[in-house]
This record gives C-alpha cells, sequence and structure tokens, in this order.
C-alpha cells in the first residue's frame, strides 16, 4: 500500500540545514496497525507528513498505492489527501473562527456532500468522540482534549481508507483516550490502515507494529504481540 | 499561600452557561508538590488559569499570600504573573515569529534584565531543557515536544517562586518526560512550590499530593506517598 525507500527529509533555515530523517525504508501493507515511537525531535511528524502526502521528502521514492506520489498531479494528490487519507495533527489544525461542527464538516465541503447531510454526519461524528454536547462550541471555547477529539472526528468524516494520528490521545486521560482507541479499533477491523505517533505505551500496546525512530533513522520495527 | 474558597467559573457562549467549576476549595501551602488530574473537560486548566491570577472566578474567594486577588491593582496582579509565578500553557502559547531565544526571555524584558544578560539566561535555559542546538528555531520550525521545552524554559526563566505547568508532557517521550521531571524536582528542592496537571500516572508519581477533578468538582485530594 505505501512504500518508502532511501527516504530523507532536510529543512532549511538561511543557510543552516537541519536533518530530521536521514534514510527510511518502510512498507506498509492494507489493514495494518502500526505505532511510530521515538524521542521528542526524532523525526516522527515528518515521516507522517510524507506518508500523508503533506510534505515532500529531500530524497528517495515514496510510492502510494504502486502509484509514484512525485509524478502525481495536483488534483490526484488532493483527492488522495481529502479521500484516502485522514490526517490527526499533533497541532489540531482547527479553523479558530468555525465551531466544531463546522470543522468535523471540512472534509465533506470538499468531497462535494450536501448541507444537510454535512450537518447531521458531523454531529454524529461529534457524539462518537463523546462532544455530542459541544457540537457548536468554537476551539477557545474547548478544552485541550475536547479539541483533539474534534480533529479526530474531522480526520474520520469522510470513512478514508487511511488513519494518520500523530499523538492522538497528548491531551487526553487514560479513560478518554481509551474510548478513542476503541474507535480506531473498530476502524481497523472494518479493514481500514491505522498509523499513530504516540509516546504512551498504553496506547502502543493496542497496536500490530511499532517503529521506533532515533535521529530520523528506523532503530528498530517489530510486531507488537496484539492480535 | 493560595487559598480557594468555593469558587465557581461557569463561561458564557450567547445565551448558554458552560460550568466548568463548580464549588472549590483549596489550600495549598508553600514548597507543595501538586498533581492535577481528571478526565478530559473536567476544568483542570480552567484551574489553572484561577490559580495563575490569569482568569478571575465567576464566584467565590480567591487569596494569594494573604492578599484578596479580586482586591489587587492592575500593577500588582502583573508583578505577581511576571515575577511570582511561571505558567506553562496547555497550548505553549509562543510567540510564532519570534525565536526560542526570544520566546524564553519574553518575561525578562518585562522585568527589565538587560539585552546582553537576557541572551545569555535564555540560551543556558534552553540547553538545560535539551535545546542548545535549536535556539534560533522559530516555533514553526520545532517538533510538538520541542515547542513545549521552549515553553517550559520560559515560565522558569525569572525564578518564580510557583510554577503552574498545565499538561508539560503532553508531547514528551518518557525519557524527554523524566529529563523535564528532573527539572520540576530540583526546583521543589530549592524551595518553590510547583502545581502540575497531567493525566500521565508516571508524571503524577513524583509529587506529593493528587488533587481529582471531576466535572467541575473535586472529587478526591489526597497526599501521595513520595517523599
Ligand atoms: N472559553 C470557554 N467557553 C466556553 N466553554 C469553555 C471555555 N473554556 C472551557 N470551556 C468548557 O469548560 C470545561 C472545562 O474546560 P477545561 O479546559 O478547564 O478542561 P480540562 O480539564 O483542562 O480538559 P483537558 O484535559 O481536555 O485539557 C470544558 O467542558 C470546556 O468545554
Ligand atoms: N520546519 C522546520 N524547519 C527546521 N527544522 C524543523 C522543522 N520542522 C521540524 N524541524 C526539526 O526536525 C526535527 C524533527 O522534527 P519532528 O517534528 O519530525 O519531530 P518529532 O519526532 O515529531 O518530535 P515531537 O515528539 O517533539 O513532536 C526536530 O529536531 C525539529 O527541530
Ligand atoms: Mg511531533
Ligand atoms: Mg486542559
Amino acid at each position: 500500500l505505501i512504500e518508502l525507500q532511501n527516504i530523507t527529509k532536510t529543512y532549511q533555515i538561511g543557510a543552516i540545514e537541519v536533518p530530521a530523517l536521514c534514510g527510511i525504508d518502510l512498507r506498509i501493507e492494507e489493514n495494518e496497525y502500526l505505532a511510530v515511537m521515538g524521542p521528542s525531535g526524532s523525526g516522527k511528524s515528518t515521516l507522517m507528513n510524507i506518508l500523508g502526502c503533506l510534505d515532500t521528502p529531500s530524497t528517495g521514492v515514496h510510492y502510494f498505492a504502486g502509484e509514484r506520489v512525485s509524478e502525481l498531479s495536483d488534483d490526484r494528490l488532493a483527492e488522495i489527501r481529502n479521500r484516502k487519507i485522514g490526517f490527526v495533527f499533533q497541532t489540531f489544525n482547527l479553523l479558530p473562527r468555525a465551531n466544531a461542527a463546522t470543522n468535523v464538516a471540512l472534509p465533506m465541503i470538499y468531497s462535494g456532500v450536501p448541507p444537510d447531510e454535512r450537518k447531521a454526519i458531523a454531529a454524529e461524528a461529534l457524539k462518537k468522540v463523546g462532544l455530542g454536547d459541544r457540537i457548536e462550541h468554537r476551539p477557545n471555547e474547548l478544552s485541550g482534549g475536547q479539541r483533539q477529539r474534534v480533529a479526530i472526528a474531522r480526520a474520520m468524516i469522510n470513512k478514508p481508507s487511511i488513519i494518520l494520528a500523530d499523538e492522538p490521545t497528548g491531551n487526553l486521560d487514560s479513560k478518554t483516550g481509551e474510548e478513542i482507541m476503541q474507535l480506531f479499533r473498530a476502524l481497523h477491523d472494518q479493514g481500514n490502515t491505522i498509523i499513530l505517533v504516540t509516546h504512551e505505551e498504553y496506547i502502543a500496546a493496542h497496536t500490530q507494529r511499532v517503529v521506533r525512530l532515533l535521529d530520523g533513522h528506523i532503530e528498530s520495527d517489530k510486531p507488537n504481540g496484539r492480535k
């Protein structure tokens, strides 16, 4: 499904080069359930942005569903990002002036779902993440963990076949975190592919494979024993 | 040192009232080391904003160092916020167009430290949180956990006697999280008061008292056994 061959990513600040990924080889099959772990600054979000077709590598080859991502048209990339991949950002990236329902419905506007249907689907998605009583709140009228859950609901709304979630439970207590993991489990059981960045072992315990990064390299890539 | 008597906080959204704190009584002595825990949306950040004199309660009485906060002048409040209290926000609240050193130095500008001294103290503080090689990076050129550590360095820069940290390790792997907890431990040993919001048990294990919130109430307030 996804293949990375010798991927590097180097950021440029003025004359300074900041290497974030230094030669990553990774192969992910359909319906896998992966955790990406590693120290702060080791390159997890950079890797997720490339997997999600949100950023391009500096060097290396990236295949998505058999196609070379570097040769895809902008329209094809936009379609992949909107329909095939659901992305939960580490910084949520919600629209500050829109309420929770509008934020969750955003991907459906791009995919052409009619307004009444969008409203009903968004309300249902917010109930699923425990925010049925916060539908009209704007991001600054929500707690940190509630904003995170709006971002999770938004990522799932177009029923994408791949979910990329960067630290989805970083602001959630363990009970609420477990509720979110039940949602991901259901998506995985339905045949979807799940890739999570986490620093919490109890979250990684839900996955079937753990890829550990260290200084932009893959330090280890092992099955995780959860059936 | 700090006393809250029957504190409530109700947010207003149009005609809707959102109760966040519903009658909080809390007494914190000097040099205590407290964790505030509880489900997402239970009122932890709202409580921290009141303790940090960043927001006012709807009803109830708040004493800080023997003074009634509601009767303090704006100048006295600004002095307390700048000199006595260091605040690590759940959303970091860094200046996006300033680099890490400038962000960390910000409280020293208000307290009148000369520029050369500020620069040296800021660089030292960033080294202490493991960011000696990221001093000139702006927030969008840093990873999530690196931004969090800039916010932690900034909170400590004026050597405040009270540190309020809202989920300071939410984006950090456990090794980096433990390094930050060593910093807090040193501050506590020097006589400072530390109040942390966390949802991670291994972080709460470092503290001496755990206050658990549930739906805007204190569900329990117990010593934590760490000597
Ligand atoms: N500005 C606001 N306007 C309206 N409601 C708000 C506002 N800020 C917070 N709330 C509501 O008040 C409640 C408490 O919020 P608070 O941020 O204190 O929770 P929290 O315990 O810090 O949660 P988390 O662990 O998710 O960060 C939440 O249910 C939230 O929706
Ligand atoms: N836009 C950028 N410009 C320059 N350097 C960057 C940029 N984005 C990230 N970096 C650097 O690249 C490295 C990897 O960043 P990345 O965000 O991928 O780490 P991470 O593993 O997600 O960390 P965290 O767990 O703290 O979120 C970091 O050291 C960071 O300072
Ligand atoms: Mg990251
Ligand atoms: Mg909070």
